[in-house]
């Protein structure tokens, strides 16, 4: 039998270590584990390495822990623009989506990018329309609102810096 | 940030990136996430990659596809492709972030140069590998 391997990451900014609580990292364990179960379910009943990162990744979206989906940060404008990739190793297909708004899994979207359209990247309103085709889920500007990443965008306004993901204390201004 | 790489039993490789980008972005700034062979790169011959970090230094750096150029051409094995260009190539840009990726071996390497990284890994039947900072 050959193997099988599953890695995920939650991004590299992450809350500075004197500040991570014990419930917070619990949290984190916890969402990254459940991730990493659901993508390693389908490698070891068969599944392709494709289901599987599609599955891990669209698990970590829907935990607002994280930033992407439904955890996404505030843009300048107060609005969430999202960005997502995939790629087949054994076809070198590839499908990629930048600058979404209110698009559920916009991992989801890369894929179907890849899998039904003859481009690897599609943007903006331009990527939405393909995604409306698609009939994928859009949600409301609430799904993807909270508060922890309110204040950070406040915070980040009112010094005016650009941050990265989780990162307090490292802005680019 | 977020990602994933896998190797399945026909010893296929894939890799996804998602993020939501940075806090208070302006210009509809894109980073490295959607840019095949920046955030992103799989190809069964070299490796599996997905990154997370500050954004622009990763595309100057190519850094995904870097990593299998560096398997492809110089040899290097998964680790050393992966030590080469996340903490020696990108620090030396002053880029600071990481990568996981994975090889058809089921070979996982999960690298950063910043304090920390949200990973996990998990090969075969083996415990899952869970860890935030750089313990």
């Amino acid at each position: 039998m050959k193997n099988i391997a599953l890695a995920i990451h939650g991004g590299a900014g992450t809350i500075l270590r004197t500040a991570m609580t014990p419930e917070k990292e619990r949290q984190y364990l916890t969402a990254l584990e459940q991730a990493i179960e659901v993508g390693h379910q389908i490698l070891r009943s068969g599944g392709t390495a494709v289901e599987a990162v599609i599955k891990a990744v669209q698990r970590l979206e829907d935990n607002p822990v994280f930033n992407a989906g439904k955890g996404s940060v505030f843009t300048h404008d107060g609005h969430h623009e999202m960005d997502a990739a995939l790629m087949c190793g054994r076809t070198l297909e590839a499908g990629a989506v930048a600058g979404v708004k209110n698009v559920r899994n916009p991992i989801i979207l890369a894929n179907e990018i890849r899998v039904h359209s003859e481009h690897v990247l599609l943007t903006g309103s331009g990527a939405e329309e393909f995604a409306r085709e698609r009939n994928l889920p859009f949600e409301p500007d609430t799904f993807f609102y909270d508060e922890y990443r309110y204040q950070q965008w406040v915070q980040a306004q009112a010094t005016n810096t650009v941050s990265l993901d989780h990162t307090e204390d490292r802005k680019f201004g | 940030t977020v990602g994933a790489v896998a190797v399945d039993l026909e010893g296929n490789l894939a890799a996804a990136t998602s993020t939501g980008g940075m806090t208070n972005k302006k210009y509809n700034r894109i980073g490295d996430s959607p840019i095949i062979g920046a955030g992103t790169y799989a190809n069964n011959e070299t490796c599996a990659v997905s990154c997370t970090g500050h954004g622009e230094y990763f595309m100057r750096a190519v850094v995904a596809y870097d990593v299998s150029c560096l398997m492809e051409y110089k040899g290097y094995s998964l680790q050393q492709a992966c030590d080469y260009v996340v903490n020696d190539k990108l620090v030396k840009l002053g880029g600071e972030g990481g990568l996981i990726a994975v090889d058809a071996q089921a070979n996982i390497v999960l690298s950063f140069n910043s304090e920390g990284m949200y990973r996990a890994a998990r090969r075969n039947q083996e415990p899952t590998y869970l860890r935030i900072y750089n313990d």
